[in-house]
């Protein structure tokens, strides 16, 4: 369902040309589970964020479902990255003048779904990352890892085919992070695709496919047994 | 030289109390290695914050190098955090419209150096990093990682004696993690005091002395051998 095709990402800086990803080609099939892994630099978020239709590449094509994404509008672009993907972000990004409900009620919000729904949909998605007890709190009253789980818990309140995870457990401890891996185990198992960016084996070894990003290129793409 | 004595936080949400801290009490002493572990939440940023000076306790009294430091006036606290202790950050805290080198220049222009000593400092830590390609890089234009290392590098370039590490490799992969670690080794075998939080197995082994938090309370202390 996703296909990258020779995809370069080159960025400038003063006079230096930043090649971030140098031809990077990737197929990405429907319910595969893949663990991204590569040193600090080496492309990864670069390569999320344009799977994810939050960037464009410099060179090369993006075919989503078979659509040419750089021929789609950015109001088609925008309902697919609403509605079919959901994006954890290494960094957060969450808005701070609001409390964790509100964060994770807003794809919701723009998916059209009722107040009552919204309730409901975004209470449930903070329970399942045990963070119940947290929902009235602004990212600045949380801990970093309870922000983290409020980005994953945004992510998947509009249950999304495909998830895109950036470094999802960064700032959990060891419980957590498990907890947090059996949740995206649930949804693989019901037929999602998910794709991690990771450091850490313990979290690559529950994907089936391992993909190494080395200066940005793939350096080796292979199963997991 | 650090004497946490049943330091409470509590904050107030709405109408609910939080116990952040519920009663720590730890002695750190001169050229301690420490690791911090515990839960998502458990109170290890808030005690961070303590120890650092960056916060108040709401009970209970802090004693550094026999001073309490709530009796310090704002300039005393302000002139300990700058020069004494380098603080490295969960989240960072990189200023977003500098580059990378002149986020890590701002202890040394509080320290009151000069222009030249400035500029070679400053490098200096960013190479210390693997940073030296990436100095004109402003925050955004960096990878999660690379952010992270230059806080590592602000945090160290003013040589403190106490170094406190709130989880400084969350973002990296593990050789570069190693690479860290060896610097904060480095940094122990010249006789200075370090305090890591973190989740990592691998990362607390390199401490002299374990302390486990568990909603707020110290949980155990004890010797890493
Ligand atoms: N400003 C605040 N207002 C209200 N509650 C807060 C505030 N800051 C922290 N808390 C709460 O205090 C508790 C401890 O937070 P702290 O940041 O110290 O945890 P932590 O051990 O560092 O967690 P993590 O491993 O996720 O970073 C958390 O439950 C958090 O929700
Ligand atoms: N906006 C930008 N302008 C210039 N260079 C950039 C920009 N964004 C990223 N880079 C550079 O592109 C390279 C790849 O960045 P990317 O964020 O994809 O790395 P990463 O693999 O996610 O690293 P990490 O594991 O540290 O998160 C880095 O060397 C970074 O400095
Ligand atoms: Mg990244
Ligand atoms: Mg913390």
């Amino acid at each position: 369902i996703i296909e990258l095709i020779n995809i370069s990402k080159i960025y400038k800086v003063g006079t230096q040309f930043v090649h971030a990803l140098a031809g990077v080609s990737l197929d990405i099939y429907k319910n595969d589970y893949l663990a991204i892994m590569g040193s600090s630099g080496s492309g990864k978020s670069t390569m999320m964020n344009i799977v994810g239709c939050l960037d464009s590449p410099s060179s090369g094509s993006y075919l989503l479902n078979t659509y040419d994404v750089s021929g789609l509008d950015d109001d088609k672009l925008s309902s697919i990255r609403n509605k079919e993907i959901g994006f954890i972000f290494q960094t957060f990004n969450l808005l701070p003048r609001y409390n964790a409900l509100e964060n994770v009620a807003v794809p919701l919000i723009y998916a059209g779904k009722n107040k009552i729904e919204i309730n409901l949909l975004a209470t449930e998605a903070l329970m399942q990352v045990g963070l119940g007890d947290r929902m009235d709190h602004k990212p600045n009253e949380l801990s970093g890892g309870q922000r983290q789980r409020v980005a994953i818990a945004r992510a998947l309140v509009n249950s999304p085919s495909l998830i895109l995870a950036d470094e999802p457990t960064g700032n959990l401890d060891s419980k957590t992070s498990e907890e947090i891996m059996r949740l995206l185990d649930d949804l693989h198992k019901a037929g999602n695709t998910i794709v991690v960016v990771t450091h850490e084996n313990d979290i690559a070894k529950h994907a089936h496919r391992i993909v190494k990003l080395k200066d940005g290129l793939i350096e080796s793409d292979r199963n997991n047994n």
